[in-house]
């Protein structure tokens, strides 16, 4: 790192004459989770120019969406979940179809709620050919739905059948590595019967990081009265993003009334960064099927069920 | 590419042709952004500008540029601008005249609401400078399922649905009260 000319105060931070074992030095507690940090003004570390983080997510825990100013590499350590990320300008491809209250249940809504099933399974690759051809019809209905959205307004959506579209959503699990880009939110939820423990390193010397060599966190909800993650001069409360803007521009942005956009800052909250999840996480997601099998054949569960389960 | 040696590559753009613009909306204004891909030299300065024009009561949506700071130097008129950082708090709440400048560094959320045909030129420290929008179609929010809106923010589902589907926009809009109805036409995208 040296010779692509580290700024000069990581620089003096270098004097590496013994190494030892670290710890995390601070803990960031939230209703369904933790977090813990190394210092990274540790010598050691910033000489390494990252900073290092270990997320706690108890089970149904909700890590809420945020991004980073700096490239991020995590290793899921324990545990399952599923995660979704933000990427400016990527389609909403994952489509909620199940039926709402009050809605026509006649054949177009289920006609719509296939169509939308298939464009999900279509995903997964398993009808060939004429997934292809589905897929466009998916799309075409989207884009359908979207000008009849722009035409009617939102009252109509009730009609049009479907719950909800968002970008793509994915399985996490034990063993798996993600990668972050600055400024790509994202966020995750624990599915699983354990807690979901994911080790991040953030690269703060990356020359992606157009700010200074400290951790900057950037939540885009929630609000964590015991301060942000980035050592002692983070001590201060952490809000989310839209906090500091004035209700009203948040009002015109959002088209909403000006009480909703107060509820947007999360003053009164003081859950932290980790959330628990009331009720079931209705968030649709493709089945995992191939990997479970997998799975079960490395750790068998009694007898050998048929002779090909030897 | 190969067709452009370094001495032949081209060092300019003019940005200020209306006819060039990027982001257009009759009535509110423009945007024009010039890149590594409009401008191939600026690969190697790791450098892009977008030039923005308002009119009238025209607001930019609030967003943050995901790689790179933000040098906004205002050219004509008057805006209020609204900068927060990293621990939601509000850094900046001032009006920028002509001639005046805002440092805006990668990750701070801010919006610009013009107050008379706000004309500005930002320099931005990355080649291909990103931005995530916090409202309209292309929003951060309206990437997140309803059922994470409703958990993050406490709130119920349809408010949820307001929030994630009211603004048809994706940069530019007029800066309104609360919900009024928009006329099909002002949605040029």
């Amino acid at each position: 790192r040296q010779s692509l000319g580290v700024p000069p105060q990581v620089k003096d931070a270098c004097n590496l004459d013994n190494l030892d074992v670290l710890q995390p030095t601070e803990t960031i507690k939230s209703e369904a989770g933790r977090l813990e940090y190394w210092d990274h003004n540790n010598p050691q570390i910033r000489c390494a120019g990252v900073s290092i983080a270990r997320l706690v997510i108890e089970q149904g825990g909700f890590y809420l969406p945020t991004f980073f100013s700096s490239p991020k590499i995590s290793y899921v350590v324990q545990g399952m979940g599923i995660s979704g990320r933000v990427i400016p300008g990527c389609a909403e491809t994952f489509m909620d179809s199940q039926p709402m209250q009050g809605q026509q249940q006649g054949h177009q809504g289920q006609q719509q709620g296939q169509q939308g099933q298939q464009g999900q399974q279509g995903q997964q690759g398993q009808q060939g050919q004429q997934q292809g051809q589905q897929g466009q019809q998916g799309q075409q209905g989207q884009q359908g739905q979207q000008g009849q959205q722009g035409q009617q307004g939102q009252q109509q959506q009730g009609q049009q059948g479907f719950r909800d579209m968002y970008q793509k959503v994915e399985h996490v699990r034990h063993g798996d590595v993600i990668a972050n880009t600055p400024g790509s939110a994202h966020w995750i939820y624990n599915t699983g019967d354990k807690p979901l423990v994911i080790i991040s390193l953030l690269d703060i010397a990356n020359y992606q990081n157009q700010l200074d060599r400290n951790p900057r966190v950037f939540r885009l909800a929630g609000n964590n009265p015991q301060g942000g993650f980035g050592g002692p001069q983070q001590q201060q409360p952490q809000q989310n993003i839209l906090n500091g803007f004035d209700p009203q521009v948040i009002a015109q942005a959002l088209k909403i009334d000006v009480r909703l956009a107060q509820e947007l800052q999360n003053k009164q909250d003081s859950r932290g960064n980790i959330v628990r999840v009331k009720g079931p996480f209705q968030v649709v997601r493709p089945p995992l099927r191939q990997a479970y099998e997998s799975e079960q054949w490395r750790h068998p569960r009694g007898p050998p069920q048929s002779p090909q389960d030897n | 590419g190969l067709e452009e040696t370094i001495c032949s590559m081209r060092t300019h753009e003019n940005i200020d042709d209306p006819a060039r613009a990027d982001i257009y909306k009759p009535n509110l204004g423009r945007v024009t952004s010039v890149n590594s891909y409009t401008i191939p030299i600026l690969q190697y300065i790791r450098l892009s500008a977008t030039r923005g024009i308002l009119q009238g009561s025209a607001m930019v949506l609030p967003k943050y540029n995901m790689n790179a700071n933000e040098i906004l130097y205002c050219t004509q008129g008057q805006a209020r601008i609204q900068v927060v950082n990293d621990n939601g708090q509000n850094v900046l709440d001032q009006q920028v005249q002509k001639g005046q400048l805002v440092v805006i560094p990668q990750g701070f959320a801010y919006v610009v609401q013009s107050q008379n045909n706000f004309e500005w030129i930002s320099f931005k420290t990355n080649a291909n400078a990103m931005i995530s929008t916090l409202a309209g179609r292309t929003s951060a929010l309206r990437a997140l399922p309803l059922e994470v809106i409703t958990n993050a923010f406490q709130i119920s589902l349809e408010e949820a649905r307001k929030i994630k589907f009211n603004t048809l926009e994706t940069t530019l809009t007029r800066a309104r009260g609360g919900q009024q109805p928009q006329l099909i036409e002002e949605i040029v995208e």
